[in-house]
């Protein structure tokens, strides 16, 4: 199973429908600081239901969707698609929420509760985000946790 | 259970050994169970020995060493049970050249079972890439990918 | 004093709108009192708009943008009350080229007044050293300092 | 007023008394990972007074003591010496310490508490450390900070 696709629009930078197509192997995403590249990481996180705002630097709904510049206007939703897959078969995981706090999850495109994601993500030997996700400045984590902490991720694995 | 969960333990422990002793170009290290005699409820310990240096708090480590150990125990979690992909920002950040390159070959070793998405500004990094998106923002808080082709040698 | 607080902080507030305009070559930024009517007791608030982009809150910005908006305040803080000496480890380590650029030209700027003693990795940093160390553990766990000459262009 | 010379010895990774001078303008410190460099940095907030062993990376003063190698065994004390000055005065600053937990510090030669330390370097316009000093990783601390903690850094300036 690998990243095939990730579909942006409205998440943090990205007002216009970007579709950034994935394949196995080694891909780098490079660019000036303030670019949008974490955002890319962050959109990942936000696809597969983190609920803590703020481990994707926000603090309220509005903070990731879109809030304009001098020529545009803020946007009202936002909206990530993520589909993972291989040859043989594919999940597509997507993730829509609007200004006004509401949100809704679909899988394979059929509207789902965030549970029914995460169990097909497990099904298919994907664990939790934390476990393949490292955002920017928590690497160290790893080493300055409590041992309870760091036993978490052993249970991600076991 | 029980048994599984030390199971684990013990392969992730040989693994991160092995892992550390290739980032670190020697050395030794090893994880350690703060509570043997109840391992479900038990923490897991670091102990990390570069080459030559004694054992020591963890903490005492210098940045670039700390992701260094913090990448080996990934890796060696990696090893046990794959993760399909992996994404990474800028953990590169930190590392001199000797452990950035290191790094590298360890993430060219992982990647025919782990697709790694991997966001950097260091150059040598973007060698090992088999696709590059660049990031821009040609409009002020909108941003734009484009892909950069690569010559691969 | 109430007084005193007022005047360092309006001196402090202009000096931070101007190098954040430097830092960033451009855009609007201030600082804010959370509590105005009781300055004393007042927490001080950062509002930051690189040029082009929405105010938004400042956890959204990058990690280089964080760094680049820290070093604005800090060296708007030196403007006011030049400290004699400043050490820097590795602030530089997560800025593109383009913004490591002008920290460094302003740091050529602030070395009348204060001395710097900078931790680097970065080769464009070195460029500005008037001095340079360089340390090694030629034996594990025991660190030595030998000079590198500067040929001044 | 300018760091005229760092002298350590038993300090971390500086088993053999270590002195390092410096000059007015950008002195630059580089080296591989692990080889020292931060420990300087330590040092200085060590010599300074800093009292929370954490934010020098330490848990207890064995932490900061130079703990032997393959070939060299432990040391049992822990000294740092830091002038600053200028053509026409100097002040030396010394700091003494033991592994039983024991520890002195000097001014000038003189044996002296900390607080006079503090104040002398008050009559020179120079402030707490932590407003000179920048630890590795600390520098977003003044945007991640709260208001009220932003707050202390214009105190030491104002
Ligand atoms: N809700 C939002 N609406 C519009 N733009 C936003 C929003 N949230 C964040 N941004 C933009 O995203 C930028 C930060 O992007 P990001 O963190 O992805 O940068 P980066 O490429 O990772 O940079 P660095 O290399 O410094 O880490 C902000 O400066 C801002 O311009
Ligand atoms: N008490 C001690 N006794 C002996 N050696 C120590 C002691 N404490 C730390 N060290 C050594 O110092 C090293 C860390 O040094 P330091 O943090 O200064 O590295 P650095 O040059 O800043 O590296 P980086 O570039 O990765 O930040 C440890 O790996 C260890 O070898
Ligand atoms: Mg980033
Ligand atoms: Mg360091």
């Amino acid at each position: 199973m690998f990243i095939k696709q990730i579909e942006i629009q409205g998440f943090k930078s990205f007002p216009e429908k970007t579709k950034i197509i994935f394949h196995p192997g080694v891909t780098i995403i490079v660019g000036p600081n303030g670019c949008g590249k974490s955002n890319i990481v962050d959109s990942v996180l936000w696809v597969l239901g983190e609920q803590r705002l703020k481990n994707i630097r926000g603090d309220r709904t509005e903070d990731i969707i879109f809030n304009g510049n001098s020529r545009r206007p803020p946007l009202g939703m936002v909206y990530v698609s993520l589909i993972i897959g291989n040859e043989e078969k594919e999940l597509i995981i997507e993730h829509r929420a609007f200004r006004d706090g509401e949100s809704e999850y679909k899988l394979n495109g059929k509207r789902v509760r965030l549970k029914e994601i995460q169990d097909a993500l497990w099904a298919e030997g994907i664990g939790e985000k934390e476990y393949f996700v490292i955002s920017q400045g928590n690497i160290n984590q790893i080493v300055t946790a409590k041992p309870a902490e760091r036993r978490l991720f052993l249970e991600e694995a076991a | 259970s029980k048994e599984l969960f030390l199971k684990a333990f013990n392969e992730v422990n040989e693994n991160f050994k092995k892992v550390f002793n290739i980032l670190f170009g020697g050395g030794r290290a090893g994880l350690k169970l703060t509570n043997k005699e109840n391992p479900l409820e038990s923490g897991i310990e670091i102990i990390a020995q570069p080459p030559g240096k004694r054992l020591q708090n963890l903490m005492l480590f210098s940045g670039g060493e700390k992701t260094l150990i913090s990448l080996a125990f990934l890796f060696a979690l990696f090893q046990f049970k794959p993760s399909p992909f992996c994404i990474l920002d800028e953990v590169d950040a930190t590392l001199d050249d000797a452990n950035l390159t290191r790094f590298l070959n360890f993430i060219e070793q992982l990647k025919e079972k782990t697709q790694f998405l991997i966001v950097t500004h260091n150059l040598k990094t973007m060698e090992i890439a088999d696709y590059i998106y660049g990031v821009t923002m040609t409009e002020p808080n909108v941003s734009s990918l484009y892909s950069i082709k690569l010559e691969k040698k």
